[in-house]
C-alpha cells in the first residue's frame, strides 16, 4: 500500500542545511501495524508527515496506492488526505476555540456529513476513548492527556484507511495508555487499516508486526515481532 | 519548604463542577526530588500550577518559605515565581516568533541581566541539553524533543531553588530521558534546588526520593525510595 522510494528531506535553517531525512526506503502492506522508532531528532515526524502528505520530500518519491503523493497537486492531496488518513499530531493541534466534540466531528464536516450524524458519531468515539464526560469541554479545559485523547478520536472517526500515530501515548499513564493502544489496534484490524505509528516507549513499540529504528535520518534497523 | 494544607480546586465548566483536588496535605523539605504519578485527569498538572503560583487554590493554604502564595497579591507572586521557581510545562509553552536561544534566556531578561551574560549562559545551557546546533531555530523548526529540552534550559537557567517538571520526558526517548534526568537531578543537588516532577513513566518517578500518587484529586498512596 504504502511505498518509500529513497525519500530526503532537507530543511533550511540560514544558510545552514538540516538533513533530517538522508535516504529512506521502506514498503507498508495495507493492514500492517508498523512501529518507529528513534531518538529525539532523527526523523521520525518528518516521515510520518510527508508519508501522510502534509509534508512534501525533498528527493524521492512516495505512493499510496496508486496515488504518487509527491506529484499529484494540492488540492488534490488535501482531498486525499481528508478522504484516507487519520493523523494524531505530536502536539495534539486542536483547535482552541472548539470544544472536544466539536473538535473531534471537524473531519466529518469536511466530508459533508450532516449534524444529527456527526453528533451521534462524535459522542460514540469519545465515549470510547473515556471522555463522554469532558465532551463539551474546550482544550485549555483539559488535561494534557484528556486533550491527547481528543486528537485520537478526531484521527479515528473517520475509519480513515491510514492512520498516522506521532506519539499517541506520550502524555498517558500505563492504564490509559493500555486502553488507548487496544483502542487503536482494534479500530485498525476492523476497517484492515494500516497503522504507522511513532513512539518512544519499546512497549508500544514491540506491539507492532514490526518496527523501524531511525538514527539521523536513516533507518539503522528493522525487528519483526510475532504475536499470538 | 512547601507545606500543602487541604488543598482543593473546582473549575466550572457550563452549570457543571470539575473537582480537580479534593484536598491535598504535602510537606516537601527543601532539597527534596519527588515524584508525582496518576491517571490522565487525576489532578497532576493542576497541583504543580497552585504549588508554584500559576493558578490559585479554590480552597486551602500553599506556603513556600515563608510566603504565602494563596494570599500574596499578584504582582508580588509573579516577582516570587520570577526570583525562586523555574517551571517545565507539559506543552513547552515556547514563543513561537523566538529561537531557541532567546527562549532560554527570558527568565534572565525578566532579572535585568545584561545581554553578553545571557548569551553565555543561555549557549551553555543549551549545550547541556544536546541543543548548541539547534540554537538560531524557532520551535516549529525544531522536532517535539527538542522543544522539550528547550523548555528545560529555560527553567534551569537561573538555577531555581524549586523546579516544577509537568512531564518533562514525554516526548525523550529512553536514552535522552536518562540524559535529562541525570542534568535535572545533577542542577537540584548542586544548588540543594527542590524537584517536583510529574511523570507517566514508574521507571522516572522511582528515581525520585519519594513518590506520590494521585487518584480524582486525592493522594492514594506515597512511596518512599533508597538510593545508593
Ligand atoms: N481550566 C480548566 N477548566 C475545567 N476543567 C479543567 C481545567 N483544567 C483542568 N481541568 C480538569 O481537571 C482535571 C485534572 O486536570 P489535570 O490537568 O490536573 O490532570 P493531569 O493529572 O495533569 O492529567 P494528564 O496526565 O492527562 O496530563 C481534569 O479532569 C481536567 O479535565
Ligand atoms: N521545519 C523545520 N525546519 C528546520 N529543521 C527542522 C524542521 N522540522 C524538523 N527539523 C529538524 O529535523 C530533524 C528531525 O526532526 P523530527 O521532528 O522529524 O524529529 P523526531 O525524530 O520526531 O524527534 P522527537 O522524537 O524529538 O519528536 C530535527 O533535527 C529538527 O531540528
Ligand atoms: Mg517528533
Ligand atoms: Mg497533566
Amino acid at each position: 500500500l504504502v511505498k518509500i522510494k529513497d525519500l530526503k528531506k532537507y530543511y533550511r535553517v540560514g544558510d545552514e542545511r538540516i538533513e533530517a531525512l538522508r535516504g529512506i526506503n521502506l514498503d507498508i502492506p495495507q493492514g500492517e501495524f508498523i512501529s518507529i522508532v528513534g531518538t529525539s531528532g532523527s526523523g521520525k515526524s518528518t516521515l510520518l508527515n510527508i508519508m501522510s502528505g502534509l509534508e512534501r520530500p525533498t528527493k524521492g518519491e512516495i505512493i499510496i496506492g496508486k496515488a504518487s503523493l509527491n506529484k499529484i497537486k494540492e488540492k488534490r492531496l488535501s482531498d486525499f488526505r481528508r478522504d484516507n488518513i487519520g493523523f494524531i499530531f505530536q502536539s495534539y493541534n486542536l483547535l482552541a476555540p472548539l470544544t472536544a466534540l466539536e473538535n473531534t466531528v471537524l473531519p466529518l464536516i469536511f466530508r459533508g456529513i450532516g449534524k444529527k450524524e456527526r453528533e451521534i458519531r462524535g459522542k460514540e468515539i469519545l465515549k470510547i476513548v473515556g471522555l463522554e464526560d469532558r465532551m463539551h469541554n474546550r482544550p485549555n479545559q483539559m488535561s494534557g492527556g484528556q486533550q491527547q485523547r481528543v486528537s485520537i478520536a478526531r484521527a479515528l472517526i473517520n475509519n480513515p484507511k491510514i492512520i498516522f500515530a506521532d506519539e499517541p501515548t506520550g502524555n498517558l499513564d500505563s492504564k490509559t495508555t493500555e486502553e488507548i493502544l487496544e483502542l487503536l489496534i482494534k479500530s485498525a484490524k476492523e476497517n484492515n487499516s494500516t497503522l504507522v505509528m511513532v513512539t518512544h516507549d519499546p512497549v508500544v513499540a514491540a506491539r507492532a508486526d514490526r518496527s523501524i529504528h531511525l538514527k539521523d535520518g536513516l533507518i539503522i534497523k528493522e525487528e519483526i515481532f510475532n504475536h499470538e
